[in-house]
């Protein structure tokens, strides 16, 4: 027999709900539903067939698609590349207030060190208190070298010393901090396109909340458009979080998520897994 | 900021001809929309949503209103309801010493909020001094002693010192004289059991007049699960939604008053120390009607 709409209707209703009540944004979760319904439109399946267990994995097929981006960025071997060519490995980090923009670049020097790779790090967050004493701190933890200027200098000029800086050394990579700001804020926004465009950085990574809601799919569609995102890094998935925001971010970004961001150690950084968040949506 | 998709689906139903049953069903479908897309909690969109269209259905109209005028009425009592009635200001008992500890997830707002707050008072002529108990955060005290230096308040913290409870306690034996003593902790969530105990610990130590929790207007469907959890270890006095000045609705804010009775006193609306406001439940409300 035939799959009919009505049949379906009610548990892709259901299934759209928990999607919801697990961080997915309601627009993506639309999105989601209707193509998972168009997919199922007219599937022929055995009278006693169990129809929730596969519209399931139809969901699951449906979602695991979402995740194949156009590009994979693996970011030591960007590493390496940059390397051969004896020139630095630039990667700035973008997002909004409190995301964990500078916890996250202290993850990534660690990371590199580990793997051998020199770094220095960038405080282009010239506005926010304490910023500075901040980053600093985690240099000194690290044992890296801080470029950084006074508070209310020009934030694309540290990026740009520390650029050189790097030249001059030879050191594999610059990790450069942003201030937080709203994606509505154009006059912030515009200030983060002008780092980037001065900088030029090999990647640009935007960082998301794992507890965000709806306003993900705002963020990263904001900070795609003004910087064209190489892919993301979601913090705080320790907090119980669901992940839903991954599958925003990823749908609104068509760009990667690198790295999930579990706590608040050096160590609390794992590659990101799909499958991971997709499990635990699904059951 | 729940604002204007339930304002057009109100639109929708003043444009239909006569209020029905269907008219109502369709607009309490839009509501739901709309709510979930403003980040409140599903089981509470579900509640609210079956409860509105029991009363704008079966409600007698009151005479005189005609019946759509009822229906939006229902609508906006039923959200008002949750976030309390009137607003309730943070209270300040004069000529005695007032401590209030600032919780929350990482990340949401609180130091920034804590300076907020100073300057608010500030402003209204009490004598203010804060407490840095955040141990662990890489520059949580020169972060707070700056903003502070931006309105003149005194800062007391000790870089060297690991236990929040005994800069706590140092900070507010320096702090005698003052009107009013804010502390500011480091961020958790509800599953670090160990900073959650940290937290209760504190409180039971300093014996605060209000806890007040600060949440991030951007949290989306685990803002009631982290509140009630945040309120079992240590009851909430008040909260504070900050970054209201973004995109975001709110909506997850809502669903942690829902969750904890605790009522919203203030909002976040930007990075600088003046960007404080009193929250007011019927014009956010009727901000939110359009
Ligand atoms: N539990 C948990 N906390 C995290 C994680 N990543 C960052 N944090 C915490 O989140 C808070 C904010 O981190 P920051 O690195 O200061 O965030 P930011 O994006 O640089 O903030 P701004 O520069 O002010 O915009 C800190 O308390 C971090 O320790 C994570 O993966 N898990
Ligand atoms: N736009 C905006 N940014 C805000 C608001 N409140 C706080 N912020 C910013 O959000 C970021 C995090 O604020 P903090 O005060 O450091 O947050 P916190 O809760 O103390 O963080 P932890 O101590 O790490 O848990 C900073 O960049 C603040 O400037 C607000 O209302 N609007
Ligand atoms: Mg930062
Ligand atoms: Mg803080």
């Amino acid at each position: 027999t035939e799959l009919k709409p009505e049949e379906i209707r009610e548990i892709i209703w259901e299934f759209k709900l928990a999607l919801i009540e697990n961080d997915v944004a309601v627009v993506v979760a639309d999105h989601i539903c209707e193509q998972l319904e168009s997919n199922l439109a007219g599937l022929k399946i055995g009278r006693f067939n169990d129809k929730r267990k596969i519209i399931k994995e139809a969901l699951r097929e449906t979602l695991l698609k979402l995740f194949e981006t156009p590009n994979k960025v693996d970011l030591i071997e960007i590493v390496k590349k940059k390397q051969v060519l004896k020139e630095p490995c630039v990667i700035i980090f973008v997002g909004i207030n409190g995301t964990g923009k500078t916890t996250t670049i202290a993850k990534i020097a660690n990371l590199l060190l580990k793997r051998g790779y020199s770094v220095v790090l960038a405080c282009s967050d010239t506005f926010r208190a304490g910023s500075i004493e901040q980053l600093e701190q985690h240099a000194k933890k690290l044992g890296v070298h801080l470029i950084k200027h006074r508070y209310g200098s020009d934030a694309a000029a540290v990026a740009y010393d520390a650029v050189q800086y790097a030249k001059t050394r030879g050191i594999n990579v610059v990790l450069v901090d942003t201030a937080g700001r709203m994606q509505t804020n154009k006059n912030l926004m515009a200030e983060m396109e002008k780092i980037i465009r001065v900088v030029k950085p090999d990647l640009t990574i935007f960082v998301g909340d794992a507890l965000t809601g709806n306003d993900a799919v705002s963020q990263a569609e904001e900070f795609n458009r003004y910087v064209d995102i190489s892919g993301s890094i979601l913090t705080k998935m320790d907090a119980d979080a669901k992940g839903g925001a991954a599958i925003s971010i990823v749908y609104v970004t068509k760009k990667p998520i690198l790295f999930l961001g579990v706590g608040q150690r050096y160590e609390d950084m794992e590659l990101f897994k799909p499958d991971l968040i997709i499990n635990q949506l699904l059951n | 900021k729940l604002g204007s998709s339930l304002y057009e689906s109100l639109k929708k139903m003043f444009g239909a001809a006569v209020v029905d049953e269907a008219v109502v069903k369709d607009l309490i479908r839009d509501l739901q929309r709309s709510l979930l897309q403003a980040d409140v909690n599903v089981r509470l969109v579900l509640d609210l949503s079956k409860r509105m269209e029991e009363r704008a259905l079966k409600e007698k109209v009151p005479p005189g209103i005609p019946r759509k005028e009822h229906v939006v009425k229902v609508v906006y009592e039923e959200i008002v309801r949750l976030l309390g009635e009137k607003p309730v200001p943070l209270k300040v008992t004069p000529g005695k010493r007032n401590v209030f500890m600032f919780i929350g997830v990482q990340g949401s707002g609180k130091t920034t909020t804590v300076a907020k707050l100073a300057r608010y008072f500030q402003k209204r002529g009490f004598k203010v001094a804060l407490i840095c108990a955040d141990t662990f955060r890489a520059g949580a005290l020169a972060q707070l002693s700056q903003l502070a230096a931006q309105i003149n308040v005194p800062v007391y913290g000790d870089e060297d010192e690991k236990n929040p409870v005994k800069i706590a306690l140092e900070g507010l034996k320096k702090f005698e004289k003052y009107d009013i003593v804010i502390v500011d902790t480091a961020g958790r969530h509800k599953d670090e059991k160990s900073l959650i105990e940290e937290m209760k610990i504190l409180q039971e130590e300093i014996k605060p007049d209000e806890i007040i929790m600060v949440i991030d207007g951007t949290m989306g469907q685990q803002a009631a699960a982290q509140a009630k959890a945040f309120h079992e270890a240590t009851p909430i006095g008040s909260i504070v939604v900050a970054k209201l000045d973004g995109s975001a609705r709110g909506g997850g804010a809502l669903s942690a008053v829902a969750a904890t009775g605790a009522p919203i006193k203030f909002i976040g609306t930007g990075e600088k120390i003046d960007d404080l406001e009193p929250f007011d439940p019927p014009r956010f409300v009727g901000r939110l009607l359009g």
